[in-house]
């Protein structure tokens, strides 16, 4: 296993949690589900990840690996579509999330990578300065993580 | 001390990144 990238993880979890979603943000099985990941989604941009959208998120999927993929498959989509028709942003030069293995393996290198596209849509949206404050009250080697991770996406997106 | 030294520019390199993407305009083309 990498370290870093479940660095990027675990970190990344550490930021989620400052949402304070209705839905589990502990451990990566919580995220797994994609509910409290659609829950911070709806924060950061309500009238993208609208409430008719989040309804369509099930958040009581339990173990039933179909419904955490549906789940997962479309927050990815709209998280892409976002980029694409909100932010104007191409992130083809990224490398997407395989959300099979999120759902079916709880891959910390493959939900880190999810997770750090959802930082990209809190820290590019409108409300991006309230996002960017809060990033910056955590621990100094998480900002460091979310630092690099922000890097790391700049470098991948073209206009 | 070095340690405390250290602590300081890395706070230092954190704050400019983040206040560097607080004026950063939002990426929708104006």
């Amino acid at each position: 296993m990498d370290v870093n990238k479940t660095v990027l993880c675990e970190s990344l979890i550490i930021w989620l949690q400052t949402f304070n979603t209705a839905a589990p943000c502990t451990t990566v099985a919580d995220l797994t589900t994609g509910a409290a990941m659609a829950q911070a989604l709806h924060q950061i941009d309500p009238s993208w990840f609208s409430d008719s959208w989040l309804t369509r998120i099930k958040d009581d999927v339990g173990d039933n690996l179909r419904l955490k993929l549906n789940n997962l498959k479309k927050i990815l989509q709209m998280i892409v579509d976002y980029y694409n028709e909100v932010l104007n942003q191409q992130i083809s030069g990224f490398p997407m999330p395989d959300v099979v293995r999120v759902a079916e393996l709880s891959d910390p290198v493959e939900l880190g990578r999810l997770l750090q596209l959802l930082l990209g849509c809190a820290v590019n949206c409108d409300r991006k300065q309230e996002y960017i404050q809060i990033i910056m009250t955590l621990e100094e080697s998480v900002q460091h993580v979310v630092m690099t991770a922000i890097q790391e996406l700049m470098s991948k997106e073209s206009m | 001390d070095p340690n405390i030294k250290g602590a300081a520019a890395n706070e230092g390199v954190l704050a400019n990144f983040f206040n560097s993407l607080l004026s950063k305009k939002t990426g929708a083309p104006g």
